[in-house]
């Protein structure tokens, strides 16, 4: 199963779902594999150690630009279970890059993909913020999407959009079969916005929302700076407990 | 003037600022033009009633793809002194729609901006959370840029691509007189992880820091979901005197 997770909004813990999914579905005992997507490299940098720097060939960005074969670029990670492939800075100019290409630029990394992803249970996908060539590769190479909202007045503009851009994807044949797996609530808290969006999103999306919400709890944060995931830095922490309820749901759907 | 308020992080608060900023200056008596240029078209729901819906003939989108006078698509706000240039949905999509242009799309903004520069003391930019054209333009048509950084962990690794992005647009001779007018701290609160980037971003660009910090505080995101500015909504809030406190740093730079 290749899970993508997206949305352009900005910093909704699209990143913070992707690291603490993958890691729950490993300590599952799932195979997984974490691309990391997006050009800020935020996910490489929680598993990769800072002194080991990644070159773009060693990256993503060459299976993208050069159909480098994915098993070239594939890490380990300290976490049995778990691999990961790196991202690169480079990445964000791929649009710009590929604008000439004569082949079907939206599929690259679908092609790329087709030779590992019987070695894995899980493929999970973090995304960058916008819809821009590099999303739309990640939507063609997905089964389904995972849409974390921050309950937050802007974070509900943003799906029509969102949805907008599976809806093409689809239309065009890239990906007919393409489906959203769920939306999940991060960063709610008991305030008078957070219960409202989360309301408004319960109406909107019926039982696509996922039963678990993600707190604000700042272990999360930290697990980050720690370069670890939740379930390693602290187990029994809200943010823990609350991927934990995830991974299950997920597992489930 | 013209400030980019700028940082592929996203959700780091740059349409908070923007909006607070642009609204700061205005009541202190400058003329201020708002352009939103993010396709999120966040600041453009503030300050425009939902039910007005925006077409993209009468956005930034028609300015930056069929070259319309950017005054046809300027709109006054319920606010004296501030007017605002919408975005759209269909902005996502200019990468790709410019690749094959064959005049210098990088500079598109800064020459629909000259015939209306001379009206406004300030006009504000609200970017996307990426680097790619739209950004580009952006960097091309400002004079100084603002970069919020919130104080989390994945947030200082970003500032070293966005330098590099300022580094080209500058060496490109796009806008050699390109520079940052500072760096504004935001979500700041009394946690470890929070204090430990202050202390580091304050390390590592010194005096371009402002000395304002923005606390996190609830008052601006209810701000938002009013259709308001914070000095409208809740003008003796902590949100409210940090960022009045940043607009009388960015008068005196
Ligand atoms: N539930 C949470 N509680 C507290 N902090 C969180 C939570 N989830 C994420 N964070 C923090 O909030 C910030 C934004 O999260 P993250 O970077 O995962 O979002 P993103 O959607 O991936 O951002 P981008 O759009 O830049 O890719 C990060 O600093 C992260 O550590
Ligand atoms: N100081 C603050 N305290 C509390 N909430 C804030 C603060 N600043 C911004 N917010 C809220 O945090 C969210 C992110 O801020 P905002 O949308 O301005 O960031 P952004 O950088 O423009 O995001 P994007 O990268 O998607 O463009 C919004 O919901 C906003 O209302
Ligand atoms: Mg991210
Ligand atoms: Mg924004």
């Amino acid at each position: 199963m290749i899970l993508s997770i997206a949305n352009q909004k900005g910093g909704v813990a699209k990143t913070t779902t992707a690291i603490n999914l993958a890691a729950g579905l490993s300590l599952e005992g799932y195979k997984v594999l974490l691309i990391d997507a997006d050009p800020q490299t935020n996910a490489t940098q929680v598993f990769i150690h800072p002194d080991h720097e990644i070159s773009q060939d060693r990256s993503l960005y060459q299976v993208m630009m050069n159909f480098a074969p994915i098993s070239n670029v594939i890490l380990e990670t300290p976490f049995p279970n778990l691999h990961v492939v790196p991202s690169h800075i480079r990445l964000s100019s791929v649009d710009l890059e590929l604008a000439q290409a004569l082949d079907n630029r939206s599929e690259r990394l679908k092609k790329a993909l087709d030779p590992v992803r019987d070695r894995y249970d899980y493929i999970v996908i973090d995304n960058p913020p916008s819809l821009g060539l590099i999303t739309i590769n990640s939507f063609t190479a997905s089964d389904k999407l995972i849409i974390p909202v921050s309950t937050a007045f802007f974070a509900l503009s943003g799906l029509v959009q969102l949805q907008e851009t599976i809806g093409m994807v689809k239309q065009a044949q890239l990906n007919p079969n393409l489906e959203i797996m769920g939306v999940v609530c991060t960063f709610s808290d008991r305030t008078l916005v957070s219960s409202d969006v989360e309301r408004k999103l319960r109406e909107h999306f019926g039982g696509l929302v996922f039963q678990t919400t993600i707190p604000k709890n700042i272990t999360l944060e930290e697990a980050h700076s720690n370069h670890t995931h939740i379930f390693a830095y602290s187990p029994t922490s809200a943010g823990a407990n609350a991927y934990k309820s995830l991974v299950r749901e997920v597992i489930q759907r």
